[in-house]
């Protein structure tokens, strides 16, 4: 019987010394609230590998640490806009959603559009609807944003209108391989 | 970005992944979360994978096939094949990023070719957490 086993991250990227000790804190509440779903009591259940990860993502999206659901980054509007999927091995079913606004949870919506077995993607008003319709909370406008979350907004334009490289988008390489002709 | 991968006791592997994409990114802009293949992918032969870092850098190099492809095609362990892919995707493009994964034996890969990336697993009961190189 295969060893059950639970593997998460937080994001990564240049995180600072003083956001160290937030991300372990929701790491740990993560893995807790996933082995639950793991770990086979009494032997009497194999425990579900897919509870387990939407309980840790879950647990990650509602934790303002973490860059996702509670804390998102914002957009140039200021705005929040998510996106999630999800995906099992056996029969490699899958829910993807993107643009999500103002609901807590968007591993949650990617879940229940698998389950309906009736697409994979869904983005923008669709996806907005299915979270609705299918249970997910609809928050206040900008409940889902931080003041982190807008300090790093004023930084990253601050260092726009000074012409500032900070588009992750084009990169060193960008600059080097496009061709001269445009394409 | 944040992520999970999972095998239970039936063998299940599923992977998840969230996020409010990057600061200061136009409206309607769509990372490589919700692409499957890119963000995110679980097939029961081969592994699950999640990735995190600059979403256009890991859609344009596909980094959870290529994961997968090198565990598959190669024969590389998951912690082989993530390391490898993290760092040619950084050669190749110039973006960075990270990805964990727990491949079709339950071994796992942990790696990123950005300054961090917080991880944690159970397995044995036992959480096992960090964030930096080497730790």
């Amino acid at each position: 019987m295969p060893q059950p086993v639970i593997l998460i991250h937080g994001g990564a990227g240049d995180i600072s010394d003083d956001l160290v000790e937030g991300k372990f804190l929701g790491i740990k509440a993560a893995l807790r609230a996933a082995w639950e779903h793991l770990e086979p009591a009494n032997g009497k259940s194999s425990g579900s590998a897919l509870d387990a990860v939407e309980a840790a993502v879950r647990s990650m999206e509602q934790n303002a640490a973490f860059n996702a659901g509670y804390g998102s980054s914002l957009n140039t509007a200021g705005c929040v806009e998510m996106d999630a999927s999800l995906m099992e091995g056996r029969e490699m079913r899958a829910g993807c959603v993107t643009l999500l606004t103002d609901v807590m949870h968007p591993i949650t919506v990617a879940r229940r559009l698998m389950e309906k077995r009736r697409h994979v993607f869904l983005g923008g008003q669709a996806a907005q609807e299915l979270a609705l319709s299918t249970g997910s909370e609809k928050l206040p406008a900008g409940a889902l944003v931080t003041e982190s979350a807008r300090e790093a907004l004023r930084e990253y334009l601050e260092q726009e209108a000074q012409g500032l490289e900070n588009n992750f988008a084009s990169s060193r390489m960008d600059d080097v391989r496009t061709d001269q002709r445009g394409d | 970005t944040v992520g999970a991968v999972a095998m239970d006791a039936n063998g299940l592997i599923v992977a998840g992944t969230s996020t409010g994409g990057i600061t200061g990114k136009w409206p309607g802009r769509i990372g490589d979360t919700p692409l499957l293949g890119c963000g995110n992918y679980a097939d029961n032969t081969v592994g699950g994978v999640s990735c995190t870092g600059q979403g256009e850098t890991i859609m344009r190099y596909n980094l959870a096939q290529r994961i997968l492809g090198a565990i598959q095609q190669q024969g590389l362990t998951a912690q082989a094949a993530s390391e490898q892919e993290c760092k040619r995707m950084t050669e190749r493009i110039g973006g960075t990023g990270g990805a964990i994964i727990i491949d079709h034996k339950g071994d796992m890969g942990i790696s990123w070719s950005t300054p961090r990336m917080a991880w944690g697993y159970v397995r044995d009961g036992i959480i096992h957490y960090g964030i930096n190189h080497n730790e």
